[in-house]
């Protein structure tokens, strides 16, 4: 089984050594609360529901 | 009927058959020698007793005595095979094929049963015949419509006919398919040439220590030219001669057991019906399969999680093994998962062939809903606990549990087990006060990628993917288009609850009906295939101040298709709640 999260469009600034890894076609053990990424952008809560 | 001969006609018409069959070695023999190059006369001594074969049975159609809904069963030896319902009517249609081992002391008398199936009367047998195939072959050698009277299981009055054929297939023929498709599995990239690797793959994957160090040899043989490729004609005949010399497929690649290597057609022929059970490949399939059988066939070894239930089919098998290798994100370190290689060879040649997927028809994809479901109520059955232990012993390294909230008497079920929840903090949340920190959802194998682009780039190889499709037509898209995807896989033996990666709300789930693919990298990485567009899976919307809307998908699998969801639409989740889990099931 797999999880797959889509974000918007430049809204997130994944983690440099998971998109490095993934570059070389290389999966990254994880656990459940690891960081995965930072907001670039903030969005009005009002306009999202 | 077929039955009811003395015991001397059906000795005749066996040593027909035998003579028949012998007849077509004979021919092989001359083939193999005059298309050896080298020179060499094969010498092969063949018994007649040394009798083996394929066949082919149809099961046309019924003429029955009022109208319903029908089907036919056919067992043979431990198997059972079924047709299609047909539609209402007194002389239902099937067209149903099944190919059967006939071989030297195994059974040869199959009982074809037809059942009425309505709502009233679910399948409800009306009537029966028996027929020894043997006989039937050397009768009818050209495999014509032959009918067969139904007999009333109580009373033995005949309550309809069944018309059935059944033809030989030519073991020359046989042999040389065999051939060619097990080497197409190796050849990646289906240009018709195999490389040295490709063929490595495939000597590795026999079993044969010997071969395998003898694998420069042979590809040397094979490649007359020296321009490092051969033509899979020039390997099918390179294998076949080396199958007389010296054989080197000592397991079957598909299900691993041990061939006999003395009897070389026998070894094809089980290779063969190996390949093409479960595969769809055939129109009757097995509605009433048993463990056995479906621990034998394709289908069953398209998940990595088949293992869980049968342990026999082992990944820690020395020489048959072969690795996924991932990094560790704490220790920084590479890690080898071991995974079997005939899972491996398995998966390859249905998902990363356009061949092995056409064969995945909708047969074969109701075959993995049913293993998949048949596979949910076994691991929550009382019984299904007693593999906890085992489980906890093959995987001692990775499974922590010291962790767990529960301790192990506390799991009734495997199924219990496999969705163990963990201790509160054992899972620490980055950031814990920073909503504009996104966490990982799953202890997994990730990969992440900044856009769509680059996912299809380095990993996600289906031609049709694309967020649209991962989305299914009833979640509006254009929030997501061109955005970031990470894609969380679980392995069997991993903690199986999944949480929430950013804090929010949730606007909505929606179920995307599918298939059961496996998620595997295999099939992950296949041009052809497209997992995450074509399976099972639910689509939670989480609606963000820092990232916006999230899109949560979560993908059921082979054996694993059981989607579960602990919140509901409209509550507010913080990063690190659990959102929901996977257990066996369809």
């Amino acid at each position: 089984s797999t999880v797959i999260c889509v974000f918007e469009k430049d809204a997130i600034g994944i983690d440099n050594d998971l998109l490095v890894n993934s570059g070389r076609s290389l999966e990254t053990l994880v656990s459940v609360g690891m960081q995965l990424g930072v907001s670039t952008r903030t969005f009005a809560r009002s306009t999202l529901i | 009927m077929g039955n009811g001969n003395s015991r001397e006609a059906k000795e005749s018409r066996r040593s027909r058959l035998r003579h028949k069959l012998q007849k077509f070695r004979i021919h092989r023999r001359h083939l193999r020698s005059s298309r050896n190059s080298a020179g060499m006369v094969i010498q092969r001594t063949v018994s007649a007793e040394d009798f083996s074969g394929i066949a082919l049975l149809t099961l046309i159609g019924a003429e029955m005595k009022f109208k319903d809904k029908w089907l036919a069963c056919v067992s043979f030896g431990e198997q059972t095979f079924r047709t299609e319902i047909s539609d209402t009517t007194q002389k239902p249609i099937w067209n149903s094929e099944k190919k059967l081992l006939l071989e030297k002391n195994g059974p040869s008398l199959a009982r074809v049963s037809v059942f009425e199936t309505n709502r009233v009367a679910r399948n409800k047998i009306i009537g029966y015949c028996e027929l020894d195939i043997f006989d039937f072959v050397v009768q009818e050698p050209e495999s014509t419509c032959k009918s067969f009277n139904l007999l009333d299981p109580t009373s033995s009055n005949v309550v309809g006919s069944i018309f059935l054929s059944c033809a030989i297939e030519d073991p020359v023929e046989t042999e040389r398919r065999f051939a060619k498709r097990i080497l197409s599995i190796v050849d990646y990239n289906e240009d018709g040439q195999l490389s040295f690797s490709e063929f490595s793959d495939l000597i590795k994957a026999f079993g044969n220590l010997v071969a395998a160090n003898k694998k420069e040899e042979l590809f040397k043989a094979a490649d007359l030219n020296g321009d490092g490729v051969v033509t899979i004609d020039e390997l099918a005949a390179l294998l076949a001669l080396q199958q007389e010399q010296e054989p080197i497929i000592n397991n079957c690649p598909v299900c691993g057991e041990a061939l006999q290597v003395s009897d070389k057609l026998n070894a094809m022929i089980h290779m063969t019906l190996c390949f093409d059970e479960g595969t769809g490949n055939q129109v009757m399939t097995g509605g009433f399969l048993t463990d056995r059988q479906a621990s034998y066939g394709w289908m069953f070894k398209l998940s990595e999680w088949t293992h869980l239930s049968t342990y026999d089919v082992g990944l820690n098998t020395g020489s048959s093994a072969s690795y996924i290798v991932v990094i560790d994100r704490k220790s920084k370190r590479l890690v080898e998962e071991l995974i079997d290689s005939k899972i491996v060879l398995s998966m390859r040649a249905i998902y990363q062939s356009k061949i092995g997927l056409r064969l995945m028809d909708q047969g074969a994809k109701e075959i993995l809903q049913r293993l998949s479901e048949k596979q949910g109520k076994k691991m929550s059955s009382v019984e299904s606990a007693q593999k906890i232990p085992r489980f906890l012993e093959f995987f001692k390294d990775q499974i922590n549990m010291a962790e767990v909230k529960y301790p192990l008497q506390h799991f009734k079920t495997f199924n219990e087990f496999f969705i163990r929840e963990l201790k509160p903090g054992a899972r620490p949340i980055a950031c814990m006060n920073r909503n504009d920190v996104a966490v990982c959802a799953a202890d997994c194998r990730l990969m992440a990628f900044q856009s769509v682009e680059d996912s299809t780039r380095f990993w996600i190889k289906g031609k049709k993917f694309s967020i649209r499709g991962l989305l299914g037509k009833n979640v509006n898209p254009n929030a997501f288009l061109d955005g970031s995807l990470v894609i969380f896989r679980l392995a069997p033996q991993d903690y199986h609850r999944f949480h929430v990666p950013v804090s929010g709300v949730i606007e909505q789930f929606v179920d995307v009906s599918g298939s059961l693919y496996t998620v595997n990298p295999i099939a992950v990485n296949s041009k052809y295939c497209n997992v995450f567009t074509e399976n099972k899976r639910t689509v939670a919307i989480i609606s963000t101040a820092e990232f916006g809307k999230v899109a949560f998908v979560a993908i059921g699998a082979t054996m694993v298709g059981s989607i579960n969801f602990v919140r509901k639409e409209g509550e507010h989740v913080k990063k690190g709640d659990e959102l929901g889990y996977f257990s066996f099931g369809g």
